[in-house]
């Protein structure tokens, strides 16, 4: 485990007094060793452990703690400032209806996601609406419904050929029935297909009250970095979603997501019904990521 | 450890490998020697030249054929990875008698989006209702491709997460099922693995090993920036071959696997 690994390098230097460099770089190789295996971008790893470093070199040891432990302290503090230090919820407009696009990777978890947001709302006394702008996969807008069906969340079939011709009518169908939020399912699409990627801008364009949400997988590993990066160049995000957390991946990908964007991980997707949605806890993930 | 490179060369090498998600123990066993073994030449060379090994050592990227119809072969793999999407682009490959099981009772529309796909590949879908027993399809299905005389059966399965005792062990009872009708025994179990899988592939794979053979792996959204490094931890640890990759959404976009050009783009 993280805190035996860690006092193990230091049994030969334990003592009270500051952390000495040398307890500090010995630390830090595992540290490292760690992020990276629990998915954290290369790249975030090396900002991260510099900015532990300098935090940890001189530091007071408290009484109660070993080096190593006073040492998982300051990472796991860390973590969780990096992630927010304090978990976010996604404000609604008070008039009108809030349409929340859900944008991602092809695979993710949006279509059930976006199911698990319209009753997560409806549990806080909402009346939302699902739409699904996937015109391109087989039966994508038919899961939804079905998903809408078996909740008994309220669905609009769409009109038109294009989602284009479908929004504005959508959220004027809303504003007339009180519905908020109008939660908007869209493909997958790859953060590097720039026709699809403007596509969302067009979405967010046409309705400028829009929030914008990235559903991220949580088993993703490196590259969550860049598609963040890319995602956050043509919309404006508001939030990310976290999918499949109940698995073991240690979830690292919203760790390099957060940074990159400076987008708050609002939810995550523990399992494929639509009650297996939680809010985002930092200090949990921080754990987590730990091992 | 990671990190230790001495040389700029092996250090670049070192991150272009742990950015593409290779596994952190094949990281440090393929930076190892070079960073011990420096008067060998380039390192750059010499890594790739590891890394063809691996997959050589793994076996051939053929598919097989079973001697007696049907042939059957199973798509797994957890959430999402493209098992639907894959299963029809290899049937669209093939341009054989093939039929498909909708074994995924499960998930939303998931037995509506094999039909469209058999549906545009003319290929008969075997279905039950949602929510009945995925074992109870794939031994139905069995007997209508046996009854049809069909080269190929296809059986689609539930995404699941391999931490998922229950849903593993539901998996294993489908696989008996086929093997139960001896001459029958799939002859390819193809786990779908998504490129852009992190560190925690290797163990995904090993849990789904375990509960029936797997034969190949089809590495999927490969079209994407991810360079697939989670395929060759599995391939070196398990043994696996990767069989094809995925390419892309439509029903072309599924290739033999290519060590070599799957090698470039690791290290880029
Ligand atoms: N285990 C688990 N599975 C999930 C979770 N969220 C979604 N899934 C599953 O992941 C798979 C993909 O989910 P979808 O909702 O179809 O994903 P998507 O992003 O809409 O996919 P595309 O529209 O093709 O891009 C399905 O099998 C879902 O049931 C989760 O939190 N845990
Ligand atoms: N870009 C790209 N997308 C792919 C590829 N293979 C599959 N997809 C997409 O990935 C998404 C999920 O594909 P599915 O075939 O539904 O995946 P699955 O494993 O059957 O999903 P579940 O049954 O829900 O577990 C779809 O949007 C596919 O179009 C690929 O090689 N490249
Ligand atoms: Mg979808
Ligand atoms: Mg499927």
């Amino acid at each position: 485990r993280l805190t035996e690994k860690l006092n193990s390098a230091f049994k030969k230097l334990r003592g009270r007094g500051k952390l000495s460099e040398e307890q500090v770089k010995d630390g830090l190789k595992e540290i490292r060793r760690i992020l990276l295996a629990a998915d954290v971008h290369y790249s975030v790893v090396k900002k991260f452990v510099k900015r532990v470093e300098n935090k940890a070199i001189g530091e007071e040891v408290l009484k109660s703690l070993t080096p190593g432990e006073q040492i998982i302290k300051i990472v796991r503090e860390e973590l969780q400032e990096l992630l927010g230090g304090q978990r976010e919820e996604l404000g609604l407009h008070q008039h009108g209806p809030t349409p929340i696009i859900l944008v991602g990777l092809q695979g993710t978890g949006k279509t059930t996601t976006a199911g698990k947001l319209a009753l997560h709302y409806r549990e806080q006394k909402k009346t939302p609406i699902l739409y699904s702008a996937d015109y391109r996969r087989p039966a994508a807008r038919e899961q939804l419904r079905q998903l809408a069906e078996e909740n008994q969340l309220e669905f609009y079939p769409e009109q038109y050929e294009d989602p284009r011709d479908d929004l504005p009518e959508l959220v004027e169908y809303a504003e007339n029935k009180s519905l908020n939020p109008v939660i908007i399912d869209t493909a997958g699409r790859l953060n590097i297909d720039q026709p699809m990627l403007e596509e969302i801008g067009d979405f967010q364009r046409l309705l400028p009250e829009s929030r914008v949400l990235l559903v991220i997988d949580g088993m993703m590993g490196q590259e969550a970095l860049q598609v963040a990066e890319d995602f956050a160049g043509v919309v404006q995000l508001d939030g990310l979603i976290l999918t499949k957390m109940e698995g073991d991946a240690r979830g690292g990908a919203a760790i390099s997501a957060r940074e990159v964007t400076g987008v708050p991980v609002l939810y995550i997707g523990t399992g494929e019904k639509a009650a297996d949605f939680q809010p985002f806890h930092p200090e949990r993930m921080a754990s987590r990521i730990l091992g | 450890v990671p990190g230790l490179g001495g040389d700029f060369s092996i250090e670049r090498l070192e991150a272009a490998l742990l950015s593409s998600d290779v596994g952190l123990e094949t990281v440090e066993k393929l930076i190892q020697p070079l960073e011990s073994g420096q008067d060998k030449g380039d390192p750059g060379e010499h890594l790739r030249k590891q890394i063809i090994e691996i997959f050589h050592r793994a076996g051939p990227v053929t598919l097989q054929i079973s001697d007696s119809s049907p042939t059957v072969y199973f798509f797994v793999g957890v959430n999402g990875s493209g098992k639907t999407t894959s299963m029809a682009k290899l049937a669209h490959n093939f341009d054989k008698q093939i039929i498909f099981a909708a074994a995924d009772t499960f998930r939303a529309a998931a037995i509506e989006q094999l039909k469209k796909w058999g549906e545009r590949l003319d290929l008969p879908v075997i279905s039950h209702q949602k929510g009945g027993d995925p074992t109870a399809v794939v031994y139905d299905a069995l007997e209508a491709a046996v009854h049809r005389q069909a080269d190929f059966l296809f059986v689609d399965t539930a995404g699941r997460l391999h931490t998922r005792r229950d849903l593993m062990e539901q998996l294993e009872k489908m696989y008996r099922v086929t093997v139960g009708q001896k001459s029958n025994e799939p002859t390819e179990s193809l786990l779908v693995l998504d490129a852009s899988t992190g560190q925690n592939g290797l163990q995904q794979v090993r849990t789904f090993a375990e509960k029936l053979p797997v034969t190949g792996i089809i590495l999927s959204k490969l079209d994407s920036t991810a360079r697939g490094g989670v395929a060759l931890s599995v391939v070196d640890e398990l043994g696996i071959p990767v069989k094809l990759v995925g390419t892309g959404e439509t029903l072309d976009d599924l290739a033999p696997f290519s060590p070599e050009i799957y090698c470039d783009a690791l290290l880029g």
